[in-house]
């Protein structure tokens, strides 16, 4: 049993940034969802194990898109985005589909126009990294892959996304992860 | 994937989660991250619920809704969490999953399946997050 304020959250090693920013945020007096939210955008910034955030898990077109939740557990009111392209801050779209709407998830490019309206920016979510893990899979025969009954000559047809605006130079570190298995 | 459970100094509950998927999915695909009662559910009535793992699998079963109405009736967090994972398991029984399970009084607890899982928490006044190590079931 704990004494509150009080924070958990999955795995520990690069994710304690989750529990600190969010226990930080519940000692200066934010709400339990303003902690919630503060927790899950510092992974999101440091991308954790690379599972979270900008430039992990990129998808067959070599593209990252993003999924958050977020929950009050006093309201029971939720908000979420599902498959969010070029805006980095998922949760904190998802928390203006909590506060701004009756939805609870916008998904894909209307979810970014969404967080576009709300001011937040758009880039590339891809990174070298993400690219070069991208290619490395092609260069594989894209295994392993979710496909069933996928042959190895459809491969090559995969092509690549591009973003379609000039990608931004990030000149923030590139944190090279060795990502685990594929899953959430 | 992250999903956090926070409890405020007034018990004030909330829950998140983000991810930015499985690698290699097909383009469009959505896993269990922002599926309410998936990728982390709370009631601030009951406790909260976080999440991680096969999402396409995970987002059958709602893992997260399950342990905290596991809560509702009165299991123990770590019961709560090893139910919901052992109804996963029970179908799929090659699935990755991790629960952590918190009670909205701060008792807490967590379960894993086909991975050594871990979870961080902080709590009162304790200057640094503790780590803990889940053997799966």
């Amino acid at each position: 049993c704990a004494t509150l304020p009080f924070v958990i959250n999955t795995w520990g090693g690069p994710f304690t940034v989750t529990t600190d920013a969010a226990f930080v945020a519940l000692k200066s007096s934010a709400t339990a969802l303003d902690a919630a939210e503060a927790g899950a955008s510092a992974c999101e910034v440091s991308q954790c194990d690379g599972t979270v955030g900008y430039g992990g898990s990129p998808d067959e077109r070599c593209e990252t898109t993003l999924d958050a939740l977020i929950m009050d557990g006093t309201t029971m009111n939720a908000g979420a985005v599902a498959g969010l392209r070029r805006v980095k801050n998922a949760i904190g779209v998802a928390r203006r589909v909590l506060e701004d709407t009756q939805h609870t998830l916008l998904v894909g490019d209307h979810a970014t126009a969404f967080a576009l309206e709300k001011g937040f920016l758009e880039v590339d979510l891809a990174t070298d990294e993400s690219r070069s893990i991208c290619y490395a899979w092609k260069e594989n025969n894209c295994q392993p892959n979710f496909r069933v009954g996928f042959g190895s000559e459809s491969c090559p047809s995969i092509e690549s996304y591009t973003p379609d605006f000039p990608p931004i130079k990030h000149n923030t570190p590139i944190i090279t992860h060795s990502f685990p298995q594929s899953h959430d | 994937t992250v999903s956090v459970i926070t409890i405020s100094e007034r018990g004030q509950m909330a829950a998140a989660t983000s991810t930015n998927g499985a690698a290699h999915k097909v383009p469009g695909r959505v896993g269990d991250g922002p599926i309410v009662g998936s990728g982390s559910y709370v009631d601030g009535e009951v406790g909260g619920c976080g999440a991680t793992g096969d999402g396409d699998l995970m987002m059958r079963f709602l893992p997260c809704y399950q342990a905290v109405e596991n809560m509702r009736r009165g299991m123990s967090p770590s019961i709560a969490a090893e139910d919901a994972v052992r109804r996963m398991l029970r179908r799929f029984p090659l699935i990755q999953a991790g629960l952590v399970v918190v009670d909205k009084n701060g008792n807490f607890g967590a379960a894993a399946s086909n991975w050594v899982f871990t979870y961080s928490w902080r709590s009162g006044s304790m200057s640094n997050p503790e780590v803990v190590t889940v053997q799966p079931i």
